[in-house]
This record gives structure tokens, sequence and C-alpha cells, in this order.
């Protein structure tokens, strides 16, 4: 796959890049926690309440030993929340924002059940002359945390079983129409970095997050008919694993993957069929595609007009019920872009198209148009992975909502690198998941001005 | 300030420990017990 050159450059955004200067300074929202289905304590997150009171350190304090204090949950966004001090009453200008999934933020009662004593901060200790009277009257009948959540995030974080040893079939990077194998050698949220087993050069690996649609278990590409770069003694074994279903104990096995919506009624995909899709080369473009081979298990190749290898080296393979590609008429509809073959002179309209290449439109019936209810809305920030380069994590805001398919802007950046992706996607993450699992994020790019 | 749905929240007495001395309250807590 040839990356586009100049989004490359990613590494040079803001390092330890903090959500919440950003957030206030830019009067956003970030999305809820509860729109991503795949990350820590999504469903688990409507009751986490701007109001809910909860314990943490008090840095404003002369005591030799650490001091913890009441703050309330003032706003939430993605895992951060902006916090106020009990005691500071309408008084903005010592709210700080902290990130609800860390260690440092703790139940009411957490400090009396270790013996530490809750002391307000300096500034505010002549407030009340009875800090126990005020306390009882703003903290009965408030919400706070159940006394386990940490451990519920902890749990969430690590429940799955890919490991670092275990072996998957994932697509190949430099050729986007074959499979290849790859051994997981990290894990972090969920998300995998893999090393392709045949691999010459040292640090030749890919990130992708176990439930993208570009990861697979061992035997998938021969069950399927998909094309795979390995060796013929690994193509051999899996044979033999197909029929015995006697798998390695690193192997990554179906069950350990969702598995895909199965098509209802007997209408098919046919070879030839024109349809609408994501350009996986570009993300940014839905064009004008087809269907260039049906595999088995409700698996299609699909090839964009105009911009198609001679080989087939560019086909990409998308599952029947993948929300990726549209019936044709579906950009015109919602009022996108519709990217027309490459070379195609004068104004693209689908009929005529049809005609001079002699083929037909896959029918509308054959797509998935279930539309979850997924809480997006323009303008929430998220966190993103850069699909062109899918080791970054990147500042990202939602620009548009066409059903379930947001268009994710990188702040900073042009909307050339825009990257079309479902709201379901693995690639997504609220504001500050990052931070939870210790993982770089890019910050907005500034542009440095030419003295 | 009682949460509308009962069903994953539960009322709990919390002790308060300050420099004065401790004392309880009562507080709905939430946000992850099943």
């Amino acid at each position: 796959m040839s990356w586009p050159k100049t989004i490359t450059s990613r590494l040079g955004g803001v390092r330890g890049f903090d959500w919440g200067p950003y957030l206030s300074s830019t009067s956003s929202d970030a999305a809820s926690v509860s729109c991503f289905k795949h990350c820590p304590m999504s469903d688990n997150w409507l009751n986490i309440t701007v109001g809910m009171k909860v314990e943490i350190q008090n840095h404003e304090c002369d005591l030799p030993d650490h001091a913890y204090w009441i703050a309330t949950v003032i706003k939430i966004a993605g895992y951060k929340s902006l916090m106020r001090f009990e005691g500071f009453g309408n008084d903005t200008s010592y709210d700080f924002w902290m990130n609800l999934c860390t260690q440092d933020v703790h139940p009411v009662g957490w400090c009396a059940t270790i013996g530490k004593p809750l002391v307000p901060p300096k500034s505010i200790q002549h407030k009340y002359l009875d800090w126990k009277e005020y306390l009882v009257k703003r903290l009965t009948g408030s919400r706070t945390l159940p006394s386990n959540f940490y451990n519920k995030v902890v749990e969430s974080i690590g429940n799955h079983r890919f490991k670092k040893g275990v072996h998957v079939e994932v697509v190949d990077k430099m050729c986007v129409s074959a499979m290849r194998v790859a051994t997981v050698d990290e894990v972090i949220g969920g998300r995998l970095r893999l090393q392709y087993v045949d691999s010459k050069e040292e640090n030749d690996d890919f990130w992708c997050h176990m439930r993208s649609p570009l990861v697979h278990p061992i035997t998938w590409s021969q069950r399927s008919g998909h094309k795979l770069h390995a060796s013929q003694e690994y193509k051999n074994q899996c044979l033999n694993k197909i029929i015995t279903e006697n798998y390695h104990p690193n192997d990554a096995v179906p069950d350990m993957f969702h598995k895909a919506k199965e098509p209802q009624g007997d209408l098919k995909f046919q070879v030839g069929m024109k349809l609408e899709a994501i350009d996986p080369l570009n993300l940014s473009a839905i064009c004008v595609a087809t269907v260039m081979k049906v595999l088995k298990n409700n698996y299609l190749m699909i090839g964009i007009d105009g911009s198609m290898a001679q080989n087939g080296s560019d086909w990409f393979c998308y599952h029947t019920s993948s929300p990726c590609i549209f019936p044709v008429g579906f950009c015109e509809i919602n009022g996108l872009d519709l990217t027309p073959p490459r070379g195609y002179k004068g104004q693209f309209k689908w009929f005529e198209y049809l005609k001079q290449s002699k083929s037909t439109a896959a029918p509308v019936k054959l797509f998935d148009k279930e539309i979850p209810k997924h809480g997006f809305k323009p303008g929430h920030k998220v966190e993103a992975v850069d699909l062109m380069e899918p080791r970054l994590i990147c500042v990202a805001t939602v620009s548009k909502v066409v059903g379930r398919l947001l268009r994710i802007h990188f702040d900073g950046w042009e909307n050339e690198y825009d990257q079309w992706v479902d709201s379901e996607s693995p690639d997504l993450y609220p504001a500050g998941w990052c931070e939870v699992m210790n993982y770089g994020l890019e910050g907005p790019r500034v542009k440095v001005e030419p003295p | 300030d009682v949460p509308t749905s009962t069903k994953k929240w539960e009322q709990k007495q919390v002790q308060i420990k300050t420099l004065e001395g401790e004392f309880s309250v009562t507080m709905w807590a939430s946000g992850g017990d099943d």
C-alpha cells in the first residue's frame, strides 16, 4: 500500500496532549464513553453523571502526608471530567480536569477506609467553621462511584483472549488484496501490535483493534477463499486444521472474533455489480466500485473503478454486511460527493455509467440498512486512529454524521485527510482513552508560520 | 437528587473522616455495579 507521503509526518504533533484546556478553549464537547461499545466502562457510563462526588488528592495543603478532599463532577467529556472542590461554590477559577478512570479518583468514603482525613484546600479553609455540617448537607442524597469502580475499569480493559504470541491472519499492508500471518506482539486496550511472521524487516509491524475487520483467525483465508501470502507449509497446516479443528494453543480461533451478520433472503452479490464504497486507500473518498470476486462466507472483493491495478492487488475485502459499502445513489441521496472513476469525462451520472459499462447496480436489498443509535453528533471530539498510519491515535472531531457513517476530521489537518468510518468502528475512542491506556496521543497539528 | 432509575443504584451509608472527627452520610452509589 502506498501511503500518501504528506500524512506520514504526523509524529510532529504535540506529545503529552492534555484534553482539558483544549476542550475549554475550543468550547467543544466530547462524545460520551457510551458511544464506544468496544471501550472500557461503555455499558455503565450513563450512570456517571454531572454532580457526582468523588475523593481526590488535595494539593493545596500544608500537611506532610497526602491529603484528600471531595470534588464535584462539573462536566464530563469522554473519560475526562471537569472537577471543582467542594467549598468553592460558583467560583470556577480553581476548576481542573481529571481522568475518571485513573487510580487518582476515588468514591466518597475511600479516605475513611484507609484512615486518611479529608482536608479542605488552604484557600477556603476559613470559609466554614463547621465543615462537618457543610459536608453532611452537600453529600447527603448525592451520588458517588461504587467502591469497586476502579476494579471494574481494570477488569474491562483486560477482558479478552488476545495475548502476546497469538497468531492471526491480517491484511497485508503492502498489498491490501492479500492476507498474511502475523503474531501479536503487544496488546494495548484491545489494540494489537502485530508482527508479520515472514517479514525480513525487524520492525515491520501493523496496528489494528482485535475487532477490526482486517484481522481474522488462523485458517480464515482458506476457509473464505481469500488470497494469502504465506508459505506452502502454513497453508498445508491450515488445511489440516480445517479438517481436524485441531488448533495450536497460540492460534487465534474463530470464537475469539465477532461473528459477521448473515445476509437475509436468497438474493446474492454477483461479480460485476456496481456499488459505492469507501476507498480503502483514500478514506476521505466514497467511490464508484465493482464487485470483483465473491468469496465464501459472504465476503466480497471490491475494486474501485478507474484505479484498479491490472493484477487486482488493490482489491479490498468487505463483508456483505459491511457499513462501508453502499448501494448506487447513496451519496446523491445524502448530499455527499461521490468520486467518479479516474479519468471519467463529463458529469458522472449513475444511469449513464451503468449503460456505458453494461453493468447493473447491486440491489439495495443486499445492503445492511441498520442504523444503530450511536449518539455521535457533529462537533464531538474523539481520539481516532489515523488508518493510513494506524499506530497513531490523534485528536479528532466528528465533522459529519450520515446515518451510521461518520466523517472524522483530524484537528489541525486539511479536510483531504478526513476519514469516513462507521460509528461502531473500533478505531474510535473517547477523549482520555489514550491516557487510561498509557498510549501516546497525537495532538492537533500546530502550523508553524514562517518568520 | 434521587436518581430516576434505581435499577443500578444503591443507597449506602458512607463514612467520612475529617480532621474534626468521623461521621456518616447517606449517598447513592453506582457507575459500575452489576
